[in-house]
């Protein structure tokens, strides 16, 4: 039981990690939209 | 674009909602410890599949996030592209215009567009003269002067004296290839008779009498005659051949008059 609970703690780090990036890479994309769209209008 | 930003990856208060380990002086401990890791793992599953399915989320948003960007990049490469070839295009028509005319040639008042002509005349001009006006016939009015790249010599542009009821445009310049000559190019077709055309000097191809040699211009000339010289001129002219020919021709006819 500790080692399953241990296993999954590890991949839940590793997912949050993997989130923190994503929402990262999501916030440059949209501020790069953003910004390109503000120029075209 | 639609997609909530709000998501939160990490759920700063997720370590407080797991069971609390509290100090058991109870036999059943290990049954209580059993439980609370029981407890534990379901919460962490739980946590898991939220996070797991937020990560989903994000990377759905990112892609259609990713592929809007994308588009509009491409819009906008588009436009810029289509910005420039415009603008290359107003260059060259304003370069054309500044070239040589001033107006536009062949469109009158009316508002109707004929095709302009546009012949060529040589004359014989001293070394010395740098003035580059050419006794044609008729009276013009200069406008403008330049140098190009390709003829280190100034090019003189000139518009006839009764623009703008005339819209004739010439350019003259010395010849690069034979400095002892001026080539004047003119632009539309005079629409009255030139006052001095009785005291005009022209280099024109006398076709008729098949010789290479300086006529006359006479007053009073059909016109019909004067036209269908004009445009055989021009487009001998035209030949680069030809133009080397006559040139020499008169040139040896300049040297042979001079000897006798």
């Amino acid at each position: 039981q500790d080692e399953s609970a241990s296993e999954l703690r590890e991949e839940l780090n590793r997912v949050n990690s993997e989130n923190k990036k994503l929402n990262e890479m999501l916030a440059t994309v949209h501020e790069n939209y953003c910004a390109l769209r503000h120029q075209l209008e | 674009m639609d997609y909530d930003l709000n998501t939160n990856p990490f759920d700063l208060h997720f370590s407080g909602k797991l069971p609390k380990r509290e100090p058991s002086d109870s036999g059943s401990e290990d049954v209580m410890r059993k439980w609370f890791v029981k407890d534990e793992t379901c919460m962490l599953q739980e946590e898991l599949t939220r996070v797991n399915s937020e990560n989903k989320k994000l990377t759905e948003t990112l892609a259609r996030v990713s592929e809007k960007y994308s588009e509009l990049q491409n819009l906008f490469k588009e436009l810029q592209s289509r910005e420039n070839v415009n603008f290359c295009n107003e260059r060259k028509r304003k370069q054309d215009r500044d070239e040589f005319v001033s107006s536009p040639i062949g469109i009158s008042c009316g508002g109707t567009v004929e095709k302009s002509t546009v012949s060529t005349a040589y004359f014989h001009a001293e070394k010395s003269d740098t003035s580059l006006t050419v006794k044609d016939g008729y009276q013009w009015r200069k406008y403008g002067q330049k140098i190009t790249r390709d003829n280190p010599s100034p090019r003189a542009y000139f518009r006839c004296s009764f623009s703008p009821s005339c819209l004739v445009k010439k350019k003259v310049q010395r010849s690069a290839e034979d400095p002892s000559f001026v080539v004047a190019t003119y632009e539309g077709t005079h629409n009255h008779p030139g006052p001095n055309a009785s005291v005009s000097r022209t280099v024109k191809l006398d076709l008729v009498q098949g010789g290479l040699e300086p006529v006359e211009e006479k007053k009073g000339r059909g016109t019909i005659q004067d036209v269908l010289v004009q445009q055989m001129a021009s487009s001998l002219t035209k030949d680069p051949k030809f133009t080397a020919a006559l040139a020499a021709a008169i040139s040896g006819r300049f040297i042979e008059q001079s000897r006798t």
